[in-house]
């Protein structure tokens, strides 16, 4: 499955990461 | 509700984090609208549990997004920002929803964060017997938390500790999270010092139910993955993915 940078959760990663905040999860 | 509960004798820290707490109005109509928002593969009358799944989902994007505009977690890299939350994600989840039962103020039922009420009966009938005793021991925790006169400043630095409960060894910035740990402690210790005095030991009485917060979270887990084995979970469960992310 697909995991955040450090190996975490990609949903978490999403929430977290300056890049993908724009486009919180639905 | 004692949205800024400051004046004298409230250390600056915990001024700081009453700030920051999300409006309980403001959160409940974005997860009420996300809750009722029909999506693609979901039928139109969700099981009840499903909707508690995303529920839950919400709630913790709800305390993402509180953890993001705390001081000194702004300040990590995102890395360190990811191992703190998979470290206390189901603590913070069940630390808020105790806390709003202690608002709630009532033994015989329980408040959701959407705002309904659920009688502990309904509970008892419905819920199955894990999730059952989850939301009584959850009752207890609460009733011992009114009873110990938590207040909302005493709430902003506990959930700010139990965010920073982790062992600095597992972090790269070791000196910013060992500081705010200190810093979290002595604002709690000083606070009730100076406003309950007559309850000498409030401060490890209050620590020690973060450990039956921990507890409770890791039996709170436990449900979760039973459910999940049990192909009983909706797809892309945000908890599902904290609970199979690699732990520290």
């Amino acid at each position: 499955p697909c995991r955040g940078a450090s190996g975490g959760p990609a949903i978490l990663y999403a929430l977290l990461s300056p890049s993908l905040r724009a486009r919180p999860p639905a | 509700p004692e949205p800024f509960s400051g004046g004298p004798g409230v250390p600056e820290l915990i001024l700081q984090l009453l700030q920051l707490e999300p409006d309980e109005d403001q959160v409940r109509a974005r997860i009420v609208g996300c809750l009722q928002e029909p999506a693609r593969g979901r039928p139109d009358q969700p099981a009840p549990f499903s909707l508690l799944c995303r529920m839950a989902d919400q709630t913790f994007i709800s305390i993402v997004d509180w953890a993001r505009r705390c001081m000194v977690f702004k300040e990590l890299e995102v890395a360190d920002q990811m191992t703190l939350l998979q470290s206390c994600w189901s603590e913070l989840l069940v630390f808020d929803h105790i806390y709003r039962q202690i608002q709630h103020g009532k033994e015989s039922s329980i408040l959701l964060v959407t705002g309904q009420e659920v009688e502990l009966t309904t509970v008892a009938t419905q819920a199955g017997s894990l999730l059952h005793s989850l939301v009584l021991r959850a009752q207890e925790l609460a009733l011992q938390l009114h009873t110990l006169q938590l207040d909302r400043q005493e709430f902003v630095c506990l959930k700010f500790l139990i965010l920073f409960s982790l062992d600095v060894k597992f972090l790269n910035n070791h000196g910013l999270v060992k500081d705010a740990q200190e810093k979290a402690n002595a604002a709690l210790l000083d606070y009730t010092l100076c406003h309950y005095p007559h309850c000498g030991d409030k401060f490890q009485q209050l620590l020690l139910c973060l450990v039956e917060v921990r507890a409770l979270s890791m039996q709170a887990k436990e449900y979760l993955y039973h459910k999940h084995l049990g192909n009983e979970m909706p797809r892309n469960n945000l908890l599902i993915e904290m609970l199979q992310a690699k732990q520290t």
